[in-house]
């Protein structure tokens, strides 16, 4: 259709702009709820001791995820789409007016919550994540497999909960792996903090010096 | 747009359908993996020992819900929308091809996993429950407000779980009822069935035995 056709290009723009500056710019994709935004935080708060980081973040409605990723210190730009289901990269290029993006080191960009939709529309960035909580069911990678095809590594969520909720690791790694041979698989959580160094350390080694 | 309104033009008929023989229909909405389909194997399972019930269930793929739902005894169809995110009128017409709806005192709809899209598609059904998981975060109803404002009830499920993850169940209905006040708000476990008692006597008393 049209009008993936012009996003591609745009997002393609957007990519070759992100590059040319070194700019490393990574998304996340997950059901509403998944922990993006509470990853994030921590994302954001422990970058930011050594790279310069800034996050724009997509909701149909409220700015809570943004105020809530401010508590940072950095940068936040909240994205209201009203009924549109997803981030595409029109809106991204539009809210990065005013920022200079040649500054930062890391632009992370939280999708709207939502396994479908989100998956057709690139947003120029060079890494996106999908993450999937213990608490959702081992299932979601064959139900809603193009969000899985269209990501670069999976993040399983939450992984302090995993006792709570009789969670079978192995079955959704299986499941991930039969929709997606070989992807990427991190284990987090962000309450305790297990897994985030080295899900830091992936976002930190893939990211030439060359700035 | 045209699509929407062809839709409803299909919905209203087809809600007309349903009430003309007494057919009570229940759809469920929620993110992916809020609980729709164990609770529907719960409500399958109790209400075909006094009520004639089947079910529909859309999903981009698989037919695992369906084949989980089927264990109950009740006829069920899976609908696999592709990519699609979300079942519409159409989706449900077609799939009732060959059933004789009239036979059925409960026919439930669980519609693909979604806090958006499902929204703007009226279905026919008579009630339209939208689920929230405790462990999903308590902002969905603020973040998410148009399915809320598309359903007549909400369930808060997994309760079970409401300690482990330090649910705040007030904040949640708070949140409910800033967005769709005087909304009704039932609580659920499926795992334990704390509550599934009055969502069943709730499904029973709005259905006159006219049939
Ligand atoms: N136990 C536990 N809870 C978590 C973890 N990460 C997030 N949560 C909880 O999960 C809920 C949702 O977290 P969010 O970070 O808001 O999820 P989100 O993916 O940003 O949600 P949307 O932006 O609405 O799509 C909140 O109640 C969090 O406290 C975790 O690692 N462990
Ligand atoms: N502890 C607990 N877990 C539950 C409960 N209900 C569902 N679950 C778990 O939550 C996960 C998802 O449940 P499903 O019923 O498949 O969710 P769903 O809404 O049908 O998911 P989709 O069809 O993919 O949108 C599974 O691991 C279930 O075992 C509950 O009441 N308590
Ligand atoms: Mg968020
Ligand atoms: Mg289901």
């Amino acid at each position: 259709r049209k009008v993936l056709k012009e996003n591609d290009l745009l997002a393609h723009r957007l990519r070759d702009r992100f590059q040319s500056v070194g700019t490393r710019v990574v998304s996340l994709v997950s059901s509403p709820g998944s922990g993006k935004t509470t990853l994030l935080e921590r994302l954001l708060t422990d970058l930011r001791r050594e790279y310069r980081v800034a996050a724009l973040v997509g909701d149909l409605a409220t700015e809570n995820d943004a105020a809530r990723l401010a508590r940072s210190g950095a940068p936040v730009k909240q994205i209201t789409t009203g009924t549109v289901c997803h981030l595409d990269a029109g809106m991204v290029e539009r809210a990065l007016e005013g920022w200079a993006v040649e500054d930062l080191d890391y632009l992370f960009i939280e999708n709207v919550g939502n396994l479908v939709c989100p998956s057709s529309f690139d947003l120029g960035e060079d890494l996106r994540l999908v993450l999937v909580s213990t608490t959702e069911g081992e299932d979601k990678p064959l139900k809603y497999p193009t969000i899985f095809n269209t990501a670069d590594v999976a993040l399983i969520t939450k992984l302090d909960l995993a006792e709570a909720v009789g969670f079978d690791l192995e079955l959704l790694i299986r499941n991930i792996h039969g929709v997606r041979p070989g992807m990427p698989i991190l284990q987090v959580s962000a309450r305790t903090g297990e897994g985030i160094e080295g899900l830091e350390h992936l976002l930190i080694s893939n990211h030439t010096e060359s700035k």
